[in-house]
């Protein structure tokens, strides 16, 4: 069986056994998609081939790619420059759906509200060294959050698509978070606890469903 | 004329084989994350001509079991999987990244003539 392994590999998708390093946390989300998967089978119910359901898109892969940026000095509550590895993506995958997720944190009574509005942009060939982005890109999404907790989940395909036709190796993401006192857009402050949670908390992790087309010849339309 | 049906099921007849792949015990589990292996299961048996009408089998598979009785330097029917079902991987790559792939067709549900 050792003989097979560098074969089993090939099959996973990878060109050599990942080195013993710390193993890697597990995103919350890739864990409840992978019970919810175990459950099914369990149960023999049957899935779609080649769709990746949880974002309704064609597919037999979801990656869970971790955010590389940093936070960016700012007058905002927050900004941070996410940047994404496009690189762990093979050639032969093809991208055909983006999530990205905004870990905000849990929920306490002291902590409810003030509610805020992000804005993510997109950034053109950013570089982990090359310091911060000059100005704002294209905005990709914008949404307002009134009670901000828990994991807030931002559509992106745009943005990816984009960044595979232009061959990028990172996706760079322009996250800018202000608060919205008393619900009054333009009225934006500071309140420092949150802010200063949000700085020190704050978890993004793009989720990406690819297609390879050679274990997915025909796959599955996405239901609209 | 239809070969008469097995009376009783033969230990050497085509059937689905249990075999549970523990990826700890290849020490795959170090990227490996879930599950902790599978039940992967395979197929093996004869496929008489006796029997090759009533093992869940194709329409071919009895043809050639045929042939085979006709002619011995044909090959037999063979033991092959007839249901499979798929399962997800949830595993680590070199670049840190965590990866969930589905699998179609990777467990044995059910063997047949084929």
């Amino acid at each position: 069986l050792a003989l097979g392994e560098r074969d089993f590999l090939r099959f996973l998708g990878l060109d050599a056994a990942p080195p013993p390093r710390q193993p890697q946390p597990v995103p919350r989300v890739l864990q409840k998609i992978a019970r919810e998967r175990e459950a099914a089978a369990d149960a023999g119910l049957a899935r779609a081939p080649c769709t990746v359901a949880e974002l309704g898109a064609p597919g037999d892969a979801l990656r869970a790619l971790p955010d590389r940026g940093f936070l960016l000095p700012s007058d905002s509550c927050l900004q941070r420059l996410l940047s994404f590895n496009l690189s762990a993506i093979p050639d032969r995958e093809q991208p055909t759906a983006a999530e990205l997720g905004l870990d905000l944190g849990p929920s306490t009574y002291e902590e409810l509200g003030p509610a805020l509005e992000l804005v993510v942009s997109l950034v053109p060939q950013p570089g982990l060294r090359a310091g911060p982005p000059r100005g704002r890109g294209r905005a990709v999404a914008e949404q307002s959050v009134p009670r901000p907790h828990g994991v807030l989940r931002v559509r992106l395909q745009g943005a990816l698509q984009h960044a595979a036709r232009r061959q990028w190796s990172r996706l760079g993401l322009l996250l800018d978070v202000q608060v919205v006192e008393d619900g009054e857009p333009g009225r934006h402050r500071h309140p420092r606890a949150l802010c200063a949670r949000l700085r020190r908390t704050l978890r993004a992790t793009l989720l990406v469903a690819t297609l390879d087309p050679a274990r997915c010849r025909h796959p599955a339309r996405p239901r609209r | 004329a239809v070969p008469a049906a097995p009376q009783a099921a033969s230990r050497s007849l085509c059937h689905r084989h249990q075999l549970f792949i523990s990826f700890r015990d290849l020490g795959w589990h170090k990227w490996i994350i879930a599950p902790k292996g599978f039940m992967a299961n395979y197929c093996q048996g004869e496929c008489p001509l006796s029997v090759a009408a009533y093992l869940n089998s194709s329409n071919y598979a009895f043809m050639q079991a045929l042939m085979q009785v006709v002619d011995p330097t044909v090959s037999p029917a063979v033991c092959v999987p007839t249901k499979l079902s798929p399962i997800s991987m949830l595993y680590q790559d070199n670049g840190d990244n965590v990866i969930l792939r589905h699998y179609e067709d990777m467990v044995v549900d059910e063997c047949g003539c084929g």
